[in-house]
């Protein structure tokens, strides 16, 4: 499903360069369920971010589908981010002013889905993550799991085929992750991709495969023993 | 040290009310270590900002020191809020456009310290947890995690005598995460009062007593058992 080769990403901050990534190479198949782990500040939420088309690498490829991302239209990007990738952000990026429906809304409006069936999903999307009785509350009326969940219903509400989640169970209790992993273990039985992001050695063991980063680089890259 | 006495915080939206706190009572001595576990929307945040002085009780009484904080002044208050206590964010509260240096010396400007003495406790507390070499960034160049330590340098340059930490290790890998629990446990060692709601048990681990909120209310409070 996708291809890095030599991914690297440099910020340049004046007097100094930060190395985030430094050289990933990286392959992931159609319905692969792979945890990306390592110390903090070791790059992965750079490294989604690239895997998500949201940032471009200082230099390598990435190729998305048999196709090179760098060599795609703006509409084409703009499809994939919205459409066939959902991203759950590590700091949920919702919007601020409005209420959790509408953020979680947001991509089907994009994807110019009718009204009726908008509402359908969204609210079913909503009540899958246990917020039906928050919908109306804008994210500074919820709590910090409860922001995180809609990050996460919205995430889910076009249906991707690649699910990207960037500690999608950080702020939340141990039954309430629980119910987030239920989620997506069922998404990856009904064929997704999912690539998540945790610090937690119980959550990554829901996936199948786990990527360890480690100063901008892979440290190892391991199939899980089946047992 | 504080004393909550049938605490009720209710938001209003209007249609409905949503009661997040539903009659907490509860005493804190000097020196206690306290970890606040509970589902999420359970009212924890919104207990810790109660306490911390940033949000007022829709009834009931809170004690700080022997004062009712409901008589305080602003004055008080705000040095309350600055020195007395360092509250660490569940979701960091930095301040995008300055630096994170900029951002961890700032309660002690508030607090009058002279540009030398600043000076040394700002890059202290930064080296402290492990940020030295990121001092000049802004919070959007940094990572979830390094984010999550500048709200706790932050939290602590004014060597507060309470600490209220909220989810301090959620965005940390266990080994940066043991770091942080490490200077808390020291500060309790020095004296400090440590309030810290965490949703891991190992992590509650560190405290000597946990009191577990549900729907608002507590639902216990236990001392540890010393093993
Ligand atoms: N400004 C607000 N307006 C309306 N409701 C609010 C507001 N802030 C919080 N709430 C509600 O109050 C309840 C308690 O919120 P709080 O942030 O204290 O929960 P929490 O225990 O910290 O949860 P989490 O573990 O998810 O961080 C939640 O159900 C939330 O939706
Ligand atoms: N815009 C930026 N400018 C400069 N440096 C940056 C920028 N964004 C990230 N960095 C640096 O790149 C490195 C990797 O960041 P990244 O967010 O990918 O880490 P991470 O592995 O997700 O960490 P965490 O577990 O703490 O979330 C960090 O050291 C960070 O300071
Ligand atoms: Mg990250
Ligand atoms: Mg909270």
């Amino acid at each position: 499903a996708l291809a890095l080769r030599d991914v690297v990403k440099t910020y340049d901050m004046g007097t100094v360069q930060v190395q985030a990534l430094r050289g990933v190479s990286l392959d992931i198949a159609r319905n692969e369920y792979v945890s990306i782990m390592g110390p903090s500040g070791s790059g992965k939420s750079t490294l989604m971010h690239v895997i998500g088309c949201l940032d471009v690498p200082t230099s390598g490829t990435y190729t998305l589908e048999g196709q090179m991302v760098a060599e795609m239209s703006e509409n084409q990007l703009a499809e994939i981010r919205n459409e066939q990738i959902g991203f759950v952000f590590q700091t949920f990026n919702l919007i601020p002013r409005v209420s959790i429906y509408q953020n979680v809304e947001l991509p089907l409006v994009y994807a110019g889905v009718s009204r009726g069936e908008r509402r359908r999903r969204t609210t079913a999307a909503i009540e899958r993550v246990g917020l039906a009785d928050r919908i109306k509350h804008k994210p500074n009326e919820l709590s910090g799991g409860q922001r995180q969940r809609v990050a996460i219903a919205r995430a889910l509400v076009c249906n991707p085929s690649i699910i990207l989640a960037d500690e999608p169970t950080g702020n939340l209790d141990s039954k309430t992750g629980a119910e987030i992993m239920n989620i997506l273990d069922g998404l990856h039985a009904d064929g997704q991709t999912i690539i998540l992001v945790t610090h937690e050695d119980y959550i990554a063991k829901h996936a199948l495969r786990t990527v360890r980063l480690m100063d901008g680089m892979i440290e190892s890259d391991l199939e899980a023993v089946v047992s």
